[in-house]
């Protein structure tokens, strides 16, 4: 979960 | 999302297309590192593997398509198309010098260590230096074209415009990714000398030279 929540960038 | 962010993509997305544009309409690969160009397409497989698992937005998926496509055709236009202007005599930076340490540092500073975070992480540290046999190419050669040097500058903002945008989300969500904002911080120092020759020279009119 944390991973996408934390990538959420380009 | 924000204004910095934004701001920072749409600089990306215009780097990206004043190179393919450049390659396109001149016909030729002139000036261009094709080993620059071939880094940043692993740097974009690596970091948006993420596209088949997760879904941010459509914003998201639409520029991770757009940055993996793009890179891939333009390293196409160098490597075949316009194969005969690629000047592979002064693009010979060692490119296992900046892939190696970049491995090496995803295996140590890293999210969690699975397959796709150390992926993730190396993207993250490659991108930072993926632009240096490019930088390479213009010291050696001594200058670059108008158009290498707007490129240079677009893509050296994108990076800066995205640590305001740290900045601004580290005070409005308590948002810190210090692995993104360390290299993203690296990177962008990289481009510090040629920003001072490109407000110093290229907006001046004059053409980019690097003297010996």
């Amino acid at each position: 979960f944390w991973r996408t929540a934390l990538h959420d960038e380009l | 999302m924000n204004l910095f962010r934004l701001m920072g993509d749409v600089s990306h997305v215009l780097a990206v297309f004043i190179l393919l544009a450049k390659i396109w309409r001149t016909r030729s690969a002139a000036g261009i590192s094709g080993r620059s160009q071939i880094l940043f397409t692993i740097v974009y497989l690596a970091r948006y593997m993420d596209l088949f698992f997760s879904f941010i937005s459509l914003y998201n998926t639409v520029m991770k398509l757009l940055f993996i496509s793009a890179s891939c055709a333009t390293v196409y236009l160098i490597y075949f198309k316009f194969r005969a202007t690629y000047d592979g005599n002064h693009d010979t930076f060692r490119i296992e010098f900046v892939l190696v340490p970049s491995l090496l540092l995803a295996f140590i500073f890293h999210y969690s260590m699975s397959f796709f975070e150390l992926a993730w992480s190396f993207s993250i540290f490659l991108e930072a230096v993926a632009i240096l046999p490019q930088l390479f190419m213009v010291t050696k050669t001594g200058e670059a074209e108008n158009i290498t040097s707007h490129y240079l500058f677009a893509l050296g903002s994108y990076r800066a415009l995205y640590i305001l945008n740290w900045i601004y989300r580290y005070y409005t969500e308590g948002h810190f990714d210090p692995i993104a904002v360390c290299a993203g911080i690296v990177q962008t120092i990289l481009y510090c000398d040629f920003f001072y020759l490109y407000v110093t020279k290229v907006l001046q009119g004059r053409k980019l030279q690097v003297l010996p």
